[in-house]
Order: C-alpha cells, then structure tokens, then sequence
C-alpha cells in the first residue's frame, strides 16, 4: 500500500506544481507529506509562494487565489488518474478576468482528458465550452432542460442565431 | 468513458422525467438562478452513492424527493439513472453502455440499480472503483466547496490522493 | 429590554418583508421568533416563499437565492438603524444578471442612507458607483491605491477616459 | 456621519502607510485578485475592535501585521486609524472629526487610540455604539461570509437585530 501511495504521491505533487506555475506565473506550489517516515497515515499540506510575495499561510490569500490553488489540486488529480467525467459548479465564481482566462486555458488544456460540465454564469467560460446547456425553471415550479446551443463564436457569422436560453 | 446521459424522476426540482443527452467535450451549463443548475450536480452525485443528505444541501434524505411547487403536490419517489459509456471496455461489463440508478421512497426504503435490476450499493461503489468515480469526491465540485480542498485537513486531502491511486 | 426588542423586531421584520419582495418578485419572506411568548431569550427564523416554489427549507434553496435572501435581511437592519458606512465584500458574486440589476437597485434605494463601500469583480456593480477605488499589488509586494475614476456612465462622452486602474 | 479616511501602516499587505480619503456615496473598490480590497474590509473590522484572529483569516492576530513580501522585510507593528465625519454631533465628542486608531506589535502588546490619545478597547466600543457601528458585525460582510446570516442558528440573528435597536 506504501509503495502505491508513494508512486501516486509523487505523481499528483508534480501535476500539482505544473499546473499550479501555470495559473500562478511566476508562483510555485507545493505538497509536503505531513510525515515523510510514515506514508502510511501521513496527510498532504499545500505549501504556496506567490510571485512577489513571501511563503504565507493558506488562510491569508485572497478568495481568488484560493480558488485557483484549489483548482490546481483538483486537476493535478484529474492528470493523475482521470475521471470520465468532471462537474464543476460555479468554482469560476470569485476570479478576476485574468485568472477566469487562466482557468478557461486549464480547461482547455484538459478537454482531451474528460468530460467537462461546468455550471456558471461567466461569458467567458460559456465561449469556451462546446455546447451550452440551457436550465430554467419553468411556471410550474419544475426544472426543464430548455435548449443547447452552440456558443457564438464557434457558429460562423450567418448561423449566430439568438436563441432566448 | 463518458457520460452519455442522466435521466432524473421526482428529484428535487426534476418532478417529471428529465432526461439529459450529453456529448463528449466540454458543456458549460447555463440559466437563472435557482433554475435547477445545482441540482443536475446533486443528482449526479447521489447516484453515485452520497450518502450525507448535508452534501446534497437537504436536512434529511428525503428532502431530494421532490417536495411540490405551488401548482405540483409533491412526489412519493426520486429516481435518477445514469447511462456511462463503455465503449472502451474499461468496466467489467460486457455491453457498451452502463446504467446505474438509485431511487428513494418517501417510506425511506432506497433501492439502486445496475442494468435496471437491483443490486447492492455495494456492488454499484466496486464497479465505479474501476471508472475511477469512487463516490465522486474529486470528479464533482459543488458549489461554494472549492474552498474545502484548501481548507480542510491533511488526511482529508490524502484521502483525495488516495482515490487517484 | 422586551419592549424595546419587540419593537426593533418588529420594525426589522416590516422592512425584510417589503425588501424581500423587491429582490424575489412574486416572493414572500418572514422573520418569526422562536419562541413568540418569552421574547427575552426567542432567536429569529426566517420563512421564505418564492414565486412558483412551495415554503422550503433555507438550505435547499441555490447559491443565488440564498445570497440574495441573505441581503434582504442585512438590508432590513440597515433600514431600521442605518450604520454611517457599509463594507460588501463581492456580496454580488453568486447573483445572475436579473438578480444583479435587483442588487443594484436596492444600493440606488439605499444610497442616501449610508455610504456604501462595495467590493466586487462585476461590471454592472461598477457602473452603479459615483466612484472607483482601484487597488494594486505593487512589484514590491505591497497594496497601493491606484486612482480614482469616475464609472463611464457619469461622464458626459467627452470626458470618457480609459484610465488603467 | 460617514468614514471620512482610512489610514493603514503595517496591517497585511499595507506595509507602507496607505491612505485612503472617502467621500460619500457608493465607492467601488476594484483590483485584481490578491491585490488588497478585502484587506481593507480587515482594516475596518480591526479597528472596530474585532477580537478574532479567524473573522481576520489569520491564526493569531500577529498574522495581521506586515509578514514581508519578497523584497520587503517583514514590520514589527499594525496600524490602522480611521476618521469618521462628526458634523452632525452623533458622537458625544465635540469635534466635527472623530479618529479611532488601533495598533498590535509583535510583541502582542495592543493600543487602542481616541483623538490620538490611549484608551481602553472599551472606551472605542461604547463611543461606536453611539454612532451604531457595533462592533462592525452587520456594517461589514466579509467576502464570502453573506451566508452566514441564513446558516447561522436563530439567536445569532437574533443578536445582529439587537444591535439594531
Ligand atoms: N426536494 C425539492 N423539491 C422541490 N424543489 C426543490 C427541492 N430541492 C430543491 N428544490 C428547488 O431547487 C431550487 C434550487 O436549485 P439549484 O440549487 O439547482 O439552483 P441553481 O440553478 O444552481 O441556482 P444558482 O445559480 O443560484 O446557484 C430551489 O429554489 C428549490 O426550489
Ligand atoms: N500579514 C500579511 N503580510 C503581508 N501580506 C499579507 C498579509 N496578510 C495578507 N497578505 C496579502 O494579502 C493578499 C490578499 O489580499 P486580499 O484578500 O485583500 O485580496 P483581494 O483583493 O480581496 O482579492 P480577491 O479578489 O481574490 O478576493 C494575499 O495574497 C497576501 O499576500
Ligand atoms: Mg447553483
Ligand atoms: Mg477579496
């Protein structure tokens, strides 16, 4: 069991620091096992240095920058051992324009790996998807599936019809 | 592997037969809030085997059955199935297509399903071992709990790692 | 002390109710006290109704609809003793582009009570300021203020200009 | 009454004294993120007297004060003071400007300040309470903490309604 999770480990710590100065430019993250003697019951730590700044606690960064750290966890896992399917729900909620372009690249990078679902009200991550789904919630206080459509800009000029979501 | 489609009865806002045909790529899910966008990701989640009503935002179980709408009285049922493809031949079943499905009685009895048959739960938690959805825990972000991959504890991230072995 | 309670309640619960209703169309919310005969130790529930939905539980209502339902309140003491500033940390950052305008509007109802200090990453929020404070992270790893600018709306379009924040 | 500045030196990553001069109305802050707004809703909520290191993000409210960034070494103390408009003589004070001022050192002794004089923390609360600030608990929502006014328990809300009398 030892000689699996070490293997996973290390795997999932590299993904982790990749992805990570990719969303961080000029950053690095880290994993650290809580016991390096032990794997067996050891934990994971996240150790981050952000451009211009110095090591600092986890619980001192920004909203923004906590969810891009998280994201980079998440998808060092999916690089690990991917998923056949992923949902993200809103996690591109609290970023500014230039980390929502970041995380628009991720997924990019990723959409050979897996199915992508990802709820959100952000412009920019719907031009990025393939296929919107549209929900809404109809006058009977029931959900229905309304239409998919093609996101704008991969329709070509004449078939960019406004279709009411 | 993907998600070919995930069809919900009678789970919270879905009261009558939802179904959603997905394609592979990435699918930016869209629509008002409270439109039932979360919900896809819960009922997505539960079928997987949640087995913490808190995770699926309800006090009890029973708050995923459908609890009536100002013009619908409320349902005695939740079902929702899901349909992987197999195409590839990575889970040990020999069609190209997996369903799993779940469903919840009022009563409280809970019944899941593997190829529309009953099975144990047990049996629907070893085969998605195999498609590396263990429970879902990395392959669904749900809303607002990005942040948990940060701010939670050691061993619960090396749980996550361990999933990824 | 009961009296003056009550009566802060009292006030408190009118103005949730009004202001419930601007923000959730069609929708009705109540504060109720636990324990409506001993008002000395009572808590305050709040009951939500929304248009087209049953009464439900606050934990299954989405992300949105709960941020929203969660300024109706902050807003109902704000209306029954005004603080001389307020702080909104992207307090706006669930909210779909209906609820935004919703949002926007309640701050123009507002706006002569207190002064409001709004933290967001939404164009709509901006623009409904009389000024922006635009903060850095200097190469030196410090926060600066930047400059203050007037939202484009208010200039007349002679005087529109694209200063970098 | 209104927040006429807002000074800081020392506090998170104001390491050098940054002020900020407000007018009324409704002021966006904007800025990338990690670039320092919500530090600034911190600056206001410290100097209101908030006596939790976790309501702050730190681990102990040393972590408020300037811990250095990569080319600047870290500071030895926090500062924050802030000017309040007193023309309308809410204050029992009679000068048409009220400052507060708080300040930490490393060495965890604390100052609190009224006109640039020592005091008590408790001579700052019991003037606040006069100009309906509180100890800041419903003037300032901290990012992502909009929730907690529907997750709380009902005698929490109770005392933000209290607060209001
Ligand atoms: N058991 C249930 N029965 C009926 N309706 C339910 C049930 N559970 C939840 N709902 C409805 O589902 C709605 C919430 O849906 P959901 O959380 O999916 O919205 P959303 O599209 O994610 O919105 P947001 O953009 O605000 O996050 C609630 O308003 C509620 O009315
Ligand atoms: N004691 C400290 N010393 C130095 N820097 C600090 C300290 N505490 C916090 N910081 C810095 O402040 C930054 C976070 O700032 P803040 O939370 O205000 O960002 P923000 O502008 O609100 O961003 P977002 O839009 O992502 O919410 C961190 O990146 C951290 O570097
Ligand atoms: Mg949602
Ligand atoms: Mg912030």
């Amino acid at each position: 069991i030892n000689d699996v999770f070490a293997d996973t480990f290390e795997k999932a710590s590299n993904h982790f620091s990749e992805i990570f100065s990719l969303l961080f430019p000029g950053g690095r993250g880290k994993l650290l096992l809580t016991n390096e003697d032990n794997t067996l019951d050891a934990g994971i730590d996240i150790e981050v240095k952000l451009e211009r700044k110095k090591f600092q606690k986890l619980s001192l960064m920004s909203g923004g920058e906590r969810a891009l750290a998280a994201l980079a966890f998440t998808f060092a896992l999916y690089a690990t051992k991917p998923t056949p399917f992923c949902i993200l729900d809103e996690v591109d909620a609290p970023l500014d324009e230039f980390n929502l372009a970041r995380f628009v690249d991720l997924i990019d990078r990723f959409r050979k790996e897996s199915q992508f679902f990802i709820i959100t009200h952000q412009q920019r991550t719907m031009s990025a998807a393939d296929i919107l789904y549209g929900v809404s919630m109809q006058a009977n206080g029931t959900t229905a599936l309304v239409s998919q459509k093609i996101p704008e800009q991969k329709l070509s000029p004449t078939e960019s019809v406004q279709e009411e979501v | 592997m993907y998600l070919k489609s995930l069809a919900a009865r009678g789970f919270k806002s879905f009261a009558d037969k939802t179904e959603i045909l997905c394609q592979q790529g990435v699918i930016a899910v869209v629509g008002p809030n409270g439109s039932g966008k979360s919900n896809i990701a819960d009922a997505v989640l539960w079928v997987l085997g949640e087995q913490s009503a808190r995770h699926l935002r309800g006090g009890s179980m029973e708050d995923v059955i459908f609890a009536g709408s100002h013009s619908r009285s409320a349902l005695g049922m939740a079902e929702v199935i899901m349909t992987l493809d197999n195409s590839s031949g990575q889970l040990p079943i020999e069609f190209t297509e997996v369903t799993i499905g779940r469903r919840l009685y009022r009563s409280g009895e809970s019944e899941y399903l593997l190829m529309g048959k009953r099975c144990r739960l047990s049996d629907i938690i070893d085969l998605l071992e195999e498609a590396g959805l263990g429970r879902g825990i990395y392959s669904v972000i749900s809303q607002g709990r990005i942040d948990e991959v940060l701010s939670g504890r050691p061993d619960e991230r090396r749980a996550l790692v361990d999933e990824a072995a």
